[in-house]
């Protein structure tokens, strides 16, 4: 037995590869099945998000999406050769239906490498902004839309939900601007009483709501430059958007409107007697012109970032992986309009894991790093943008931001 | 890439959309 153990040459080989994906398969299922056990235990409604679907699905999960999309994202970023530029994105065009016309700078050439074609500008007056309340943001097709009745759960496919609060991201108080904030334009007047309540001209307010849930709320930072205040009147009455009390109270104390407002847990509040919550979800095929605009007139005070997987959101996969909106990685713009709550959130996918928003240089997405827990969010206030409104106004048809390769 | 819209309005907001129909920039979605 000595000798067997000790001179029994070792020989190597290597693994059927059918054979290493079914045990990768029953590791990642034996993984999600005691996940699922330790959620039911814990008989918590509010678990974070699991993957759930048919098989199909759990195969995709456990390939490695977010690397792979940043790889594709570095290849689509080298030069290409002058030469085969016109041929190469008249290529790309005539497979994916792209319409050259439309290009602010036609000459393919000027374009260096596929990921600077995918996020091509258009003609000024390529997409005329209708005279409506709410328009497209983005050139896609539309996938679902509807209004939202039962118990805050929005409608992926037919009988498939998933929560908003999931979405959207729950606080555990209000938004929370960071100390440089709390004593914005009124720094003498401002200081900390005690550790349970700062008073800041007789505002009161919590220092837990002020600071936020540290588990839930990993940062928040300040954007944007201030404006001229003359100027957010105007865009204040562009935007339909009537000055409230409150927000007049918080400028005479000369803080933030956001620090005046109630602490929520939900980014949507109750909805107003005769209102009713609405949604719409617009699918970007691989062709369409991947810049997404401001759909209608409203302020953006805050965004959440939530780095989650990257699935692909092709119409195929969200019928059949429930809560796809609520896993991928997305940057939900919370704000309001003449009619209350108001939300954008661009979606995240394999092939398009890098979100832009243009008033927001601070966002970093589809990182190198370890992801926070599902569920988990960065956030920024957008207060300093225009302080009068307490976030960024955009007027409808205005470019927001985009989708880039990788 | 996906966009998801929501919002709160008027309980007579209409959508002017049907489900697949493909839309651009800038066009009409829906009207109160």
């Amino acid at each position: 037995l000595a000798n067997a153990w000790y001179d029994t040459p070792t020989k190597w080989y290597p693994l059927h590869i059918g054979v290493g994906s079914l045990l990768l398969v029953s590791l990642h299922w034996r993984k999600r099945r005691q996940q699922a056990l330790e959620d039911a235990e814990a008989g918590d409604d509010n678990a974070p998000v699991r993957l759930k679907g048919p098989w199909q699905v759990h195969a995709l999960g456990i390939l490695p999406l977010r690397s792979a999309s940043r790889l594709w994202g570095y290849l689509n970023s080298l030069e290409l050769p002058v030469w085969f530029r016109p041929f190469g994105f008249s290529f790309y065009a005539w497979i994916f239906g792209c319409n050259l016309d439309e290009l602010d700078e036609p000459d393919l050439k000027k374009y260096k490498s596929l990921g600077d074609f995918f996020y091509r500008k258009l003609r000024p007056d390529a997409r005329p902004i209708a005279p409506s309340l709410l328009v497209s943001p983005a050139d896609g097709t539309v996938l679902h839309f509807g209004s939202i009745q039962d118990h805050r759960r929005v409608e992926q496919v037919k009988g498939m939900t998933y929560s908003l609060d999931a979405l959207l991201g729950v606080a555990s108080g209000s938004s929370t601007p960071t100390s440089e904030e709390i004593h914005f334009g009124n720094r003498d007047h401002a200081h900390v009483d005690d550790t349970e309540f700062a008073n800041v001209n007789g505002i009161e307010y919590s220092v837990d709501t002020l600071l936020g849930h540290p588990a839930q709320r990993q940062q928040s930072l300040p954007t944007s430059e201030t404006k001229d205040a003359s100027v957010e009147k105007d865009a204040a009455l562009e935007a339909g958007i009537n000055m409230t009390d409150n927000v007049n109270v918080a400028l005479d104390a000369g803080i933030r409107p956001l620090l005046h407002r109630t602490p929520s847990q939900s980014a949507v509040n109750k909805v107003k007697d005769g209102n009713e919550l609405f949604f719409a979800v617009i699918y970007l095929a691989p062709g369409d012109y991947h810049r997404f605009h401001s759909p209608a007139a409203w302020v953006v005070e805050k965004r959440r970032h939530f780095a989650g997987e990257l699935y692909s959101v092709s119409p195929y996969i969200a019928r059949r992986l429930a809560n796809l909106f609520v896993l991928n990685e997305r940057v939900a713009l919370l704000g309001r309009w003449r009619h209350g709550f108001f939300s954008m959130v661009p979606v995240g996918a394999t092939n398009v894991g890098s979100i832009v928003v243009n008033f927001d240089k601070d966002l970093r997405t589809n990182e190198r790093q370890k992801r926070p827990a599902p569920g988990v969010f960065r956030e920024a206030v957008y207060t300093r943008a225009s302080p009068l409104l307490g976030g960024q106004p955009l007027k409808p048809g205005v470019e927001v931001g985009g989708f880039k390769l990788g | 890439s996906t966009i998801v819209l929501v919002f709160e309005a008027p309980k007579t907001f209409q959508f002017s959309l049907q489900a697949g129909q493909k839309v651009r920039v800038g066009q009409a979605m829906g009207d109160v």
